[in-house]
C-alpha cells in the first residue's frame, strides 16, 4: 500500500525568508497548521479564496501562512526573518520542465523564434478553444507558455503573428538547465525526478525511505528540497525516491562539455592543499611499495576506479587524492598494506621543485644528491648493500648515503639499490646532459668482437 | 611473419607467446628459467594490470587444442623491469620457472657489445600478422639479412634514428616481421650455437622492400641484462 505522498514535495523551501507584500491586492490567509497540513491545503487550494503559489510557516508560532503571490511577483519583496520558512511551489518559480512541462506555470510568454504570445483570453489574433474559463485548471493566465493538451514539444503558446498559429516555447528540461561535471558532486540544479522517471523524495523528510542524509547535517552539500544531488561520492547525482519498493536511483543529468576549472590549480611536481589537483606521476609510497593501478583490483578490490572518478584522473598508478582525504594516496601492490599516503611528494608551498639536474658521459662523476630512481622508489643506503657491490675501494669512496651514482660504470647512467623487494635496483630519474653523440655509428667502426663466445652452462 | 615458413617446435623452442585476455598479442624470448625479454611496448606501462597477461610456451599452433595442448606451459607474469631509457626493452619475471623440456628452452644471451657482421643471414621467430602469406595461427620463421646501422639509415633516410642500439634485417619484399610479432627474438646462429641478437620493436610496416625492419641490439643492452639478472632473482 502506498503511503500518501507528502504535498511538501512541490515546494522549494527558502530558510528564514520572509516576502513583504507592497501590494494591497495581493491576498493571504494564515491559520495554526503543521508545514504539512499547510502544503496540502495550498496545493489543493482548499477552502481559499486566492489561488495558493507558497506559504509562510512561522517556526515560532507555528502558524501557516498562505500566499497568492511567491517571490517572482511583482509588489513583492523578500526579507530576512528567520522565525519564518518561505515554501514556494514550484511550478511557479521554476522556468524548467520535467517530460512534457504540463504542470509548468512559469512566465516565459516569448516562443523560441522570439515571437510574443498572444494571451489566452483573447481571440486575436487566433481565435482558438484555450480559453481561461473553459480549462480552469491549465492555470492559462496572461500569455504564459502553456501546455494544456500535453504536446511532446513542451509548453507553446499562439503567437501575436497573424501568420504563425502557435510555436513550442522551448522552455529547457530541467535535467539541462545546469550541466555537471564529474560524478556532479558541484550539481546544484533543479533536476527532482531519477532517471527513470520517479519523483524524488525530500532530503529533509524520512518517508518514505529513512536515511541520513539530513541538509542541516551536510550543510555543504546542497541537499536543498528533493533535488538530486551527489554528497557521497556515487557515479552521478541521486535522490531517495517516492516510490516505497526503489530506495533510490541515479537522475540523468545533462554532462558539461568542458570543465573550466580543470587546470587553473593542477601541480605536478607537488601538491597545494590536500592534494586534490594533484596530478603528477609518483607512484611510490614513502616506504618505496609501488602504488597499485586504479583499474587493477589486485591485489586490493577497491571502487576508485577511473570510469568511478571521472575528472580525479586516476592513470596507472600514480598518486591521487580522489576521496578528499588528507593527502594524496594509492594503493599499494603489497597484499599487507591496502593504503599508504605519498608523504613523499613534497608540499608546493614548503618545497620548492627541484631543478633540473643532469649527468655528464655515463655519470660516473655525477656527484649530485639525488635519491630517486626513475619510478620514484626511495635509494637505499650504499652502505647497506655493500656485499652486493664489486665495486672497489677507490669507487666505494664515492658511494655517498643514498645518493644516485654509477660505481659500475653502467653506460645507462647513474643508479641505486632500493629497499623496496620488487625493484633491488633501477636507475636515477636523471637524464644525460647531452644526448648521445654517437647516433650513426661510422663506417670504420663496426665491433670486432663474436657474438658466439659463450658456453653453455647448466 | 610475412613469407617464411612453419617452424618444427624443438627448433625455437625459447619462442613465448605473450598473451593479452587469452589472445596472442606479442611475442618474447625465454632467456632463463623465469625470465622472458621482449618489447616494452607489449605493455601499457612499466607498472601494467598483469592479471590479463599470460606467457604461453612450448607451442606451435595457438587454436590447438589437441595433443600440443599437454606440452604447453603457461606461466603469469609477477613483475614487468622496463629497460634502460630509449631501449625499448622489458624483462618480464615469471611467477615460476618454466619447465625446461624438449620443447621449452632458454636460448642464450650474446657477449657483450658484440656484432654480426653484415649480410649474416639471422632468423626471425613469430605468430604475427602473415598479410596472406600464408600459416595463421602456427609459429613461422624467416631468414632476415643482417644490414648494417649505416645502410639501414639510408634505406630509412634518417626518418628513424638508427643508433648503436638498435640493428637491423631484411628488407625483402614479402619477407619480414609484421605485428604481433613485435617482442619476438632475431636469433643469429654459428655452427649449431644459437644467440638472441635483436628483439623486434614496433616498427613502421611489414616486409616493405628496402625498409629493413629495425630490431633493439640486444648485445648493447646485455650488461643490463644481466645486471637485472643479478639482483632481480
Amino acid at each position: 500500500k502506498h503511503p500518501r505522498r507528502n504535498s511538501l514535495h512541490d515546494y522549494r523551501k527558502s530558510d528564514g525568508i520572509h516576502l513583504f507584500k507592497t501590494d494591497s491586492s495581493l491576498l493571504t490567509k494564515s491559520k495554526s497548521l503543521s508545514e504539512v497540513k499547510c502544503a496540502r491545503r495550498c496545493s489543493r487550494n482548499k477552502g481559499l479564496s486566492f489561488i495558493c503559489r507558497a506559504f509562510h510557516f512561522d517556526q515560532k508560532t507555528r502558524k501557516c501562512h498562505w500566499l497568492s503571490f511567491d517571490s517572482n511577483t511583482p509588489g513583492v519583496k523578500k526579507e530576512q526573518d528567520f522565525s519564518f520558512d518561505l515554501y514556494e511551489k514550484k511550478d511557479y518559480t521554476r522556468e524548467c520542465i520535467i517530460g512534457e512541462g504540463s504542470s509548468y506555470k512559469g512566465i516565459k510568454s516569448v516562443t523560441k523564434t522570439g515571437l510574443k504570445c498572444q494571451a489566452w483570453a483573447s481571440s486575436v489574433p487566433h481565435d482558438h478553444n484555450f480559453l481561461p474559463s473553459r480549462f480552469k485548471r491549465k492555470d492559462l493566465k496572461e500569455n504564459y507558455c502553456r501546455n494544456p493538451n500535453n504536446e511532446t514539444s513542451g509548453p507553446w503558446c499562439y503567437t501575436t503573428d497573424p501568420d504563425i498559429r502557435h510555436q513550442s516555447c522551448e522552455i529547457p528540461q530541467c535535467s539541462e538547465v545546469e550541466c555537471m561535471t564529474c560524478n556532479g558532486e558541484n550539481y546544484r540544479g533543479p533536476m527532482d525526478h531519477t532517471e527513470t522517471g520517479k519523483e524524488c523524495q525530500r532530503w529533509d523528510l524520512t518517508r518514505p525511505h529513512k536515511h541520513t542524509f539530513h541538509p542541516k547535517r551536510y550543510p555543504d552539500k546542497g541537499l536543498n528540497d528533493n533535488y538530486c544531488r551527489n554528497p557521497d561520492n556515487r557515479l552521478r547525482p541521486w535522490c531517495f525516491t517516492l516510490d516505497p519498493q526503489t530506495p533510490w536511483e541515479y537522475c540523468n543529468i545533462k554532462v558539461c562539455d568542458v570543465n573550466a576549472k580543470t587546470d587553473i590549480d593542477t601541480t605536478t611536481k607537488c601538491f597545494r592543499g590536500q592534494g586534490e589537483q594533484y596530478r603528477g606521476t609518483v607512484a611510490v609510497t614513502p616506504d618505496g611499495v609501488q602504488c597499485q593501478r586504479w583499474d587493477s583490483q589486485f591485489p586490493h578490490n577497491h571502487s576508485y576506479t577511473p570510469e568511478n572518478y571521472k575528472c580525479q584522473d586516476l592513470r596507472e598508478n600514480y598518486c591521487r587524492n580522489p576521496d578528499g582525504a588528507e593527502l594524496p594516496w594509492c594503493f599499494t601492490v603489497d597484499t599487507k598494506v591496502r593504503t599508504a599516503f605519498c608523504t613523499n611528494i613534497p608540499r608546493c608551498d614548503t618545497e620548492p621543485p627541484a631543478t633540473e639536474e643532469c649527468f655528464e658521459g655515463n655519470g660516473e662523476e655525477y656527484r649530485g644528491h639525488l635519491s630517486k630512481t626513475r619510478s620514484g622508489v626511495p635509494c637505499a643506503m650504499w652502505e647497506d648493500n655493500l656485499d652486493r657491490s664489486s665495486a672497489t675501494n677507490s669507487e666505494i669512496a664515492s658511494l655517498e648515503n643514498n645518493f644516485c651514482r654509477n660505481p659500475d660504470k653502467d653506460k645507462h647512467g647513474p643508479w641505486c639499490y632500493t629497499n623496496n623487494s620488487s625493484v633491488p635496483w633501477d636507475y636515477c630519474m636523471i637524464k644525460p646532459c647531452k644526448p648521445s653523440s654517437n647516433v650513426i655509428p661510422t663506417k670504420s667502426d663496426p665491433s670486432q668482437i663474436s657474438c658466439f663466445r659463450h658456453k653453455r652452462i647448466r | 611473419i610475412v613469407g617464411g615458413a612453419p617452424v618444427k617446435i624443438k627448433e625455437a623452442s625459447w619462442m613465448v607467446s605473450i598473451q593479452k585476455g587469452n589472445s596472442h598479442w606479442c611475442g618474447g624470448s625465454l632467456v632463463r628459467e623465469d625470465w622472458v625479454l621482449t618489447d616494452k611496448q607489449c605493455f601499457s606501462s612499466c607498472v601494467p594490470d598483469l592479471a590479463e597477461y599470460s606467457v604461453w610456451m612450448g607451442f606451435l599452433h595457438l587454436n590447438d587444442t589437441g595433443r600440443e595442448e599437454s606440452e604447453k606451459q603457461v606461466l603469469k607474469i609477477s613483475h614487468v623491469v622496463c629497460g634502460p631509457e630509449g631501449s625499448n626493452l622489458a624483462l618480464l619475471k615469471l611467477s615460476g620457472a618454466a619447465l625446461q623440456t624438449e620443447n621449452v628452452r632458454t636460448i642464450p644471451l650474446p657477449v657483450t657489445g658484440c656484432a654480426i657482421p653484415e649480410h649474416t643471414n639471422c632468423t626471425m621467430y613469430g605468430w604475427g600478422e602473415t598479410k596472406g602469406t600464408g600459416h595463421d595461427g602456427i609459429m613461422k620463421v624467416v631468414q632476415l639479412p643482417i644490414v648494417s646501422n649505416e645502410r639501414c639509415n639510408a634505406y630509412h633516410r634518417g626518418s628513424l634514428p638508427i643508433t648503436e642500439s638498435r640493428l637491423c634485417a631484411g628488407g625483402k619484399r614479402d619477407e619480414g616481421v609484421c605485428e604481433k610479432d613485435y617482442g619476438g627474438s632475431l636469433v643469429c646462429e654459428e655452427g649449431d650455437f644459437k644467440v638472441v641478437v635483436g628483439v623486434s620493436v614496433h616498427g613502421r610496416g611489414c616486409a616493405r622492400s628496402n625498409r629493413p625492419a629495425i630490431f633493439v641490439n640486444v648485445p648493447y643492452y646485455a650488461e643490463w641484462i644481466h645486471k637485472v639478472f643479478k639482483y632481480y632473482s
